[in-house]
């Protein structure tokens, strides 16, 4: 799994 | 920020503002699942706690706080304002079956081993079950009213939406998300038995029951 933060989504 | 982006953001409100619209203009909430609503209020708390640690733009951050006191709005009207017509005999979905096991999987599978990723994981996979309580007791009346079909249309819409914009960041950012993916994916699926219902019963003006 490859971090996706910081989170740009709602 | 892509088309499909914000016209899920904004099918999201609409979705919301529609069903605090109808039970405000009604006074009555018969017929919602105020389990379900417990449920997307807990996802926004548990995903927006990174208001405080992490500013995208001002966009993201009034949206934000809208869909976080209309979550708790809602909440408040069914079980504060309006709790006489709360039609809790026909809410009866068991809310351990869906909060025991995603927290299990928030824990296991997740970008990174800290409290707020671990929350905001969780948040994402109980987005994805939260109507469940509510499609429960569709299925147990048998019937919605239509303007709560609406409501979980454009629940279901900005789902389908947000699968476009992530086929879209993928191709033109290279953004992906696996986790966001794989249960907007499931969350997605849900929708559909109740996209046909919708299109075949409700858009041709009769009212959705169940045989």
């Amino acid at each position: 799994l490859v971090a996706k933060t910081p989170h740009d989504e709602l | 920020m892509n088309v499909f982006r914000i016209l899920g953001d904004v099918s999201h409100l609409l979705a919301m503002i529609l069903l605090l619209l109808k039970i405000w203009r009604s006074k009555c909430c018969t017929g919602i699942s105020g389990k379900s609503q417990i449920l997307f209020a807990l996802v926004f708390t548990t995903r927006y706690l990174d208001l405080f640690t992490n500013f995208v733009s001002l966009y993201n951050t009034v949206m934000k706080v809208i869909f976080l006191l209309c979550a708790y709005l809602t909440v408040y009207m069914i079980y504060g304002k309006f709790r006489k017509t709360f039609d809790s005999e026909n809410d009866t979905f068991r809310l351990e079956f869906l909060l025991v096991p995603i927290t299990g999987l928030s824990f296991l599978e997740n970008y990174s081993f800290t409290p707020l990723e671990i929350l905001w994981t969780f948040s994402i996979y109980l987005e994805s079950v939260a109507i469940l309580p509510q499609l429960f007791m569709i299925s147990k009346t048998g019937e919605a009213e239509t303007i709560t079909t609406h409501y979980l249309f454009f629940l279901g819409l900005y789902r389908a939406l947000y699968l476009a914009n992530w086929i879209w960041r993928y191709h033109t950012e290279n953004f992906y998300d696996q986790i966001a993916v794989v249960s907007g994916v499931v969350q997605t699926i849900f929708y559909c038995d109740f996209f046909y219902l919708y299109v075949t019963k409700v858009l041709k003006g009769k009212k959705l029951s169940l045989p």
